[in-house]
């Protein structure tokens, strides 16, 4: 696991984090309940929660779909390439590229040769960024920077859980399980944050 | 485009090329390494400078794989676990051309992937033993 310079997080007296979606975009009940379902995998294993709001300005993490250059310097480039971006902590700004395939349910690993994209896999991935995680060299993590088309990865690995519990402590409810192990990757960014294990 | 799940998805989506990501073109770059020079490493130099791997931007890169580019190189091999031969070999072309997050591997030069790691701490990892208690 890894962290953004300077270990950025969101602080202390918010542990209960809002989150709306771009009202222009329009987007469905499934297409909602694919980043619920995303929320959850977090939320499972840190004190944090995520609650859905209407007010898209007054979120705290702020979900929307662009096209190309949607002025934040980091333009997406249409299909495949580039899927989404997310900012570090305590931005909440959570961006993914509206040219994209997105399937939001069910098994995509009959249709690798296509350029589809399983919208649930890159939204967890996404929200590890928004609560301050990096990018992983840890293949099987979700915090790993790629993703082929036809796959379907939407499970912590323990490399996730240590780094996020790292950042924000575990969910008293947290059983400790994993559904895939991993080897610890990597040490902090000059983090006087002591290392628990 | 969303599509609810696999079976709804149109037939002529799973032709292979009928959208090709603009990274493809990187497929002809293969086997290149140092003191090369063609059309198409500027373009891969972008890509590098995009996830942090080429620090600096200058207005126009050149077609010249050079020291930047094969130390970039190294530097991603080794970040995903590729062989760090410093060529563009077809693992390493077969990793950059993958659809990916568009966060930058490397933030204003620091990363803890595997290239931002001493080898003393992995060496200490390696020989940590522990027991069942």
């Amino acid at each position: 696991y890894a962290f953004f310079p300077g270990t950025p997080r969101w602080p202390a007296n918010m542990l209960d984090l809002t989150y709306a979606f771009l009202p222009g975009n329009s987007l469905t009940d499934d297409v909602k309940a694919v980043f619920s379902r995303a929320f959850v995998k977090w939320s499972t294993v840190i004190p944090l929660t995520f609650t859905e709001i209407d007010s898209y300005s007054t979120a705290d993490i702020r979900i929307g779909f662009f096209v190309g250059d949607h002025g934040d310097g980091e333009p997406f480039d249409g299909v495949l390439g580039t899927l989404a971006h997310a900012f570090s902590p305590p931005s909440g700004r959570f961006h993914l590229d509206g040219d994209e395939n997105w399937v939001i349910s069910g098994d995509i690993s009959s249709n690798s040769g296509s350029t589809a994209i399983d919208l649930e896999s890159v939204a967890v991935h996404e929200i590890g960024h928004v609560l301050g995680l990096g990018h992983s060299s840890v293949e099987d993590s979700i915090m790993y920077p790629t993703i082929s088309s036809g796959t379907r990865k939407v499970e912590l690995a323990s490399d996730d859980i240590e780094g996020i519990q790292i950042l924000y402590g575990s969910n008293p409810n947290y059983n400790g399980s994993s559904s895939t192990t991993s080897t610890n990757q990597s040490d902090t960014n000059d983090c006087s944050r002591p290392h628990v294990i | 485009t969303f599509f609810l799940n696999i079976s709804s998805i149109p037939p002529w989506f799973v032709i292979p090329d009928v959208t090709k990501s603009a990274w493809d073109i990187f497929q002809n770059l293969s086997g290149c390494h140092a003191g090369d020079k063609i059309d198409g490493i500027s373009k891969l130099k972008n890509y590098f400078n995009e996830f942090g791997y080429i620090p600096t931007s200058p207005a126009n890169f050149t077609d010249d794989f050079d020291d930047a580019l094969e130390s970039a190189i190294k530097t991603y091999q080794k970040n995903f676990n590729l062989n760090e031969t410093g060529q563009l070999d077809n693992d390493t072309l077969q990793q950059i051309i993958k659809p990916r997050c568009g966060n930058a591997d490397i933030v204003n030069g620091s990363t803890t992937m595997n290239s931002g790691k001493t080898s003393s701490y992995n060496t200490t990892i390696a020989h940590f033993h522990t027991v069942g208690h």
